[in-house]
């Protein structure tokens, strides 16, 4: 199967103040997308779900593009790294 | 950190300074992003330190090598993230791994910064005997709490920190109640726009300011070419590194007696009278020498053998001399000297080989008396402490440079800090650690210095912006060193420090505390600049999180109310549009003060500025023109509020450009 890569699914300023519904949502969006909520969990990398919301997941490129067209993403970015300075 | 605060007037014995007048930072809490921490260094010993701050909702999560007993009140927070790193490193044996999968540091980073932001204090340390004082945080009461997220590689035998773990622990950072968020780590030039998530920092960051968060960035080590400078968001304070007024003199003595003064941190035994050589064809046989550093081992056998070695390079990163010292070493040389362009990086040579810099010209000198004589002979003396003027402070070559090369109207580095020689502490797995602590370079150096300056004006200022703490040092800094020298920027050749080079100044945390007016930013300073930019609507709607509609004509990035003013394509005549604050006395009146760049008009208006308990914040006009008739480069100047008081300055940076979007070589 193709690939997957962790990407960032960034969705700007939290929509709910439960970090658990916030969550939640992310882990909806991600079955959605994959098709199933074991799918998803075994995807899920992390969920951001304080200051902003987003989530990380291992993602396939055409997954990835898929998910950017969501109108409630702003972006979708494969993983980097940074470097101590 | 035996020396920076008092070189920056922090010192403990000034009953009546900052330091002492924010109780040492007690209530703030700074956050860290890094490769964690090495909990029982006695930097983060809890002595004196009062109950955990109550806005504090963090916590200390156990792992390999790392107990809840590990955290106290001064470090109340310590967590990891690894998620993202495993998921991309598959093949990563945790393990197998030196690295600890827990909060605790190995290669001693994270512990590096924290000390110097927030450590507590240890009398008398020293690194072998230099550098020796009492070693202390900035902020020696404030809280830490560590958030690890860049793992030590053992193939790479280098660290590496996730994006998505380093956002991960952004906003674990926002959930626990951390004042103060200090990023020592750098994406690699050429930038990704600030909200573009590929700029995660940027647009972590950019929540976190938005929360009331100071987030402090190193400003990147790719210095001194120009457009290096990372971490460019506008409401992030950018740092770049400078020098303390402190080195290390390392005499070498020459045959004749002549005596030179190199650099190194050099502990070992002396080196008496001892065979010189620079590797070069005396012109007597065909053999091929090199006397470039990173070419020593081309030497025939036997040429360095027992020998001290004399050779140049043009390279200013470490691993040059560290490289010369084994190809020495390894031939049976007893000794390196290194003529080379300042690197401001220096560390000590494995297993105390004697390895020394100096410069081209010195080096001349010594290969002139090897050239002089039949049998050139020096000796090396281990390495002195030097502290105060002569001695004086530079700009670090290595310290990434401005323009920002994503948005040059936003001036970056935003202010300097020392980041040269720190003496701090770290984890005694690192190989250059000496009891625990350790001498480093670099702009993760200088960024905590302005962490631990940021959380004791936090502490009297609890109700300022983030942007007004960058306001407060970059108006107030010092554009000459602490004793009114000027500030020399390393570079190609060593030129006088400008605002690309360190921004502002250097911090003066003192006028910092009381900067009299400040130019302050909120979320709509941030959609002006977003919008100018050319971010579109919904993108910047979902960041902000509410329906955000850019005006129509986009404003211009020119009005972003930054505490500078800068102009990278200046043709017509520009009119700009700034609005101060005033946090002095209620009633103020300030005059304007202009020393305009070389050839260019800068009039203000109105002149004079009066404040008074209706009025707080007041708005002034810039209007700019040149008189230069070609593309020139950058002249800087000024724009100054004063009162009786204050000098609020400003830098100024404009650049003509008849011929726009324009790159000549001629």
């Amino acid at each position: 199967s193709a690939e997957s890569k962790v990407h960032i699914v960034y969705l700007g300023e939290k929509q709910h103040d439960d970090p658990k519904h916030v969550t939640e949502s992310h882990h909806q969006m991600l079955s959605s997308l994959l098709g199933s909520e074991v799918e998803a969990d075994d995807s899920m990398v992390h969920s951001y779900r304080h200051g902003f919301s987003g989530f990380a997941a291992k993602l396939t490129e055409s997954q990835a593009k898929k998910i950017a067209d969501s109108p409630d993403v702003v972006h979708v970015i494969p993983d980097s790294f940074y470097k101590l300075a | 950190t035996t020396r920076t605060w008092d070189y920056l007037g922090l010192s403990v014995g000034n009953l009546k300074n900052l330091l002492n007048d924010t109780n040492m930072g007690d209530q703030v809490i700074i956050g860290f992003i890094d490769s964690g921490v090495w909990p029982e260094s006695e930097s983060f010993n809890d002595n004196g330190v009062g109950p955990v701050p109550s806005h504090w909702k963090g916590g200390c999560q156990s792992g390999e090598n790392f107990e809840l007993t590990n955290c106290n009140r001064k470090l109340i927070g310590a967590k990891y993230f690894i998620n993202g790193f495993l998921a991309e490193n598959e093949g990563f044996n945790s393990t197998g791994s030196r690295d600890y999968i827990s909060a605790r540091d190995f290669i001693g980073h994270g512990t590096h910064v924290a000390s110097i932001a927030g450590g507590s204090f240890v009398p008398n340390v020293s690194y072998k005997g230099l550098a020796g004082g009492n070693l202390r945080g900035g902020a020696p009461r404030a809280r830490i709490a560590i958030y690890k997220a860049c793992w030590y590689v053992d193939q790479l035998g280098t660290v590496a920190c996730s994006s998505s773990d380093i956002l991960k622990a952004m906003d674990e950072a926002m959930h626990d109640g951390v004042d103060v968020l200090s990023l020592s780590l750098g994406a690699q030039v050429p930038l990704y726009p600030e909200i573009d998530l590929r700029d995660r920092i940027a647009t972590g960051a950019f929540h976190a300011v938005a929360k009331g968060i100071i987030v402090v960035c190193a400003g990147g080590n790719s210095g001194p070419a120009a457009q290096t400078v990372l971490n460019t968001a506008p409401w992030v304070i950018t740092v770049a590194a400078t020098t303390l007024d402190r080195s290390f003199p390392t005499p070498i003595t020459l045959g004749n007696n002549n005596v030179i003064l190199g650099q190194a941190l050099y502990t070992g035994q002396e080196v008496g009278f001892t065979s010189l050589v620079y590797p070069e064809n005396s012109g007597h046989s065909n053999v091929t020498f090199s006397g470039v550093c990173e070419r020593l081992n081309l030497n025939p056998n036997g040429t360095m053998r027992g020998k001290v070695v004399l050779c140049f390079t043009t390279a200013t990163l470490f691993t040059a001399v560290s490289r010369a010292a084994s190809y020495v070493k390894s031939a049976g040389g007893v000794g390196v000297i290194i003529a080379r362009n300042p690197g401001y990086n220096l560390t000590p040579c494995r297993d105390d080989f004697p390895c020394v810099a100096i410069d081209y010209e010195l080096g001349t000198d010594i290969l002139l008396y090897i050239r002089s004589t039949g049998s050139p002979v020096v000796k090396i003396q281990p390495s002195r402490t030097m502290v105060g003027q002569p001695v004086g402070t530079k700009v670090a070559t290595f310290s990434s440079r401005g323009p920002n090369s994503i948005s040059p109207a936003i001036l970056k580095p935003d202010i300097g800090a020392p980041g040269v020689s720190i003496l701090a502490a770290t984890s005694p797995d690192s190989n250059s650690s000496a009891g625990g602590f350790d001498i480093l370079a670099g702009t993760s150096m200088a960024a905590p210095v302005i962490s631990g300056v940021v959380a004791l004006l936090k502490t009297m200022h609890p109700d300022w912006s983030p942007a007004a703490f960058r306001s407060a040092i970059v108006t107030t800094a010092w554009r000459t060193d602490p004793f009114g020298e000027q500030i020399f920027a390393e570079g190609s050749s060593r030129k006088v420090a400008d605002p690309f080079d360190y921004g502002g100044g250097l911090v003066n945390p003192e006028k910092a505390a009381d900067p009299g007016l400040i130019y302050d930013m909120g979320p709509k300073d941030y959609i002006i600049y977003l919008c100018s930019a050319g971010y579109n609507d919904s993108s910047i709607s979902q960041l902000v999180g509410q329906v955000t509609v850019c005006s129509n004509p986009k404003p211009s990035v020119l009005d972003v109310n930054l505490p500078s003013l800068t102009i990278p394509n200046l043709k017509e005549e520009v009119n700009l549009t700034r609005t101060v604050t005033n946090v002095g006395p209620v009633n103020s009146v300030y005059k304007v003060v202009v020393e305009p760049p070389l050839g260019v008009q800068v009039v203000v208006t109105p002149k004079k500025l009066v404040f008074n308990s209706k009025t707080k914040s007041l708005s002034f006009m810039v209007r700019v023109s040149t008189i230069h008739k070609i593309n020139t480069g950058f002249y800087f100047g000024s724009l100054i509020w004063r009162d009786s008081v204050h000098n609020v300055t400003i830098p100024v940076s404009v650049r003509t450009q008849i011929l726009q979007n324009y790159y000549d070589e001629n």
